[in-house]
């Protein structure tokens, strides 16, 4: 847990991937396009990276979900879902700019 | 490869899943809502999964990308990418109905 909200703060924008899953490539895709120098903090390369799942498995309070976990500023936004309609609605841009992500 | 193919010609649609995989919850839903009763096997829960992953990996010829798999009339068809794309197109509906499987 420590260890992710560590690398959460690390830059403006973080995002927690498992290099298997095409949703997380998704992802940190977009937000290269839209000019973020995301750090992307593969899982499944790290050691602690099963407890650091559980970890945000637990934030996200989800069932199953995980990965992909982006965080803006050091806070936790969510997953896909979340991200993605932000993104729709226009309030990513907002927050990624004060963030000083872009 | 070869229980792959036994399993894919049981049903006249069959998808290959992991059930940690978001995409592969996607490509079921839209089955199921075009009125498929496809076959849903989830790699995960089968002793002979791994097995049955690398041959998928195979046959879907792509870098990390076994799930999901979608066979129609014990064919293989694809990943999310190409189901998407024919269902885009309209070509996905044909397919189905000449299967059998709407
Ligand atoms: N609703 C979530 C879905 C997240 C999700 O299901 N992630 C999957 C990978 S696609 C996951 O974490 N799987 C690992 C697990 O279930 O333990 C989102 O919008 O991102
Ligand atoms: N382009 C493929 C992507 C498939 C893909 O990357 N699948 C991932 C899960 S989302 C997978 O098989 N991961 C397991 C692995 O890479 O071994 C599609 O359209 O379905
Ligand atoms: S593992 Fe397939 S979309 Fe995440």
């Amino acid at each position: 847990m420590e260890r992710v909200m560590q690398l959460a703060s690390e830059r403006a924008v973080v995002v927690f991937t498992l290099s298997s899953c095409s949703m997380c490539h998704t992802v940190t895709r977009m937000m290269a396009d839209l000019g973020v120098n995301a750090l992307v903090h593969e899982l499944d390369s790290d050691p602690r990276g099963k407890d650091m799942e559980r970890a945000l498995h637990k934030m996200l309070g989800g069932r199953g979900s995980a990965v992909p976990a982006v965080f803006i500023g050091g806070k936790l936004v969510g997953g896909t879902n979340r991200v993605m309609s932000l993104h729709l609605t226009g309030e990513l841009m907002p927050m990624l700019m004060n963030a000083g992500a872009v």
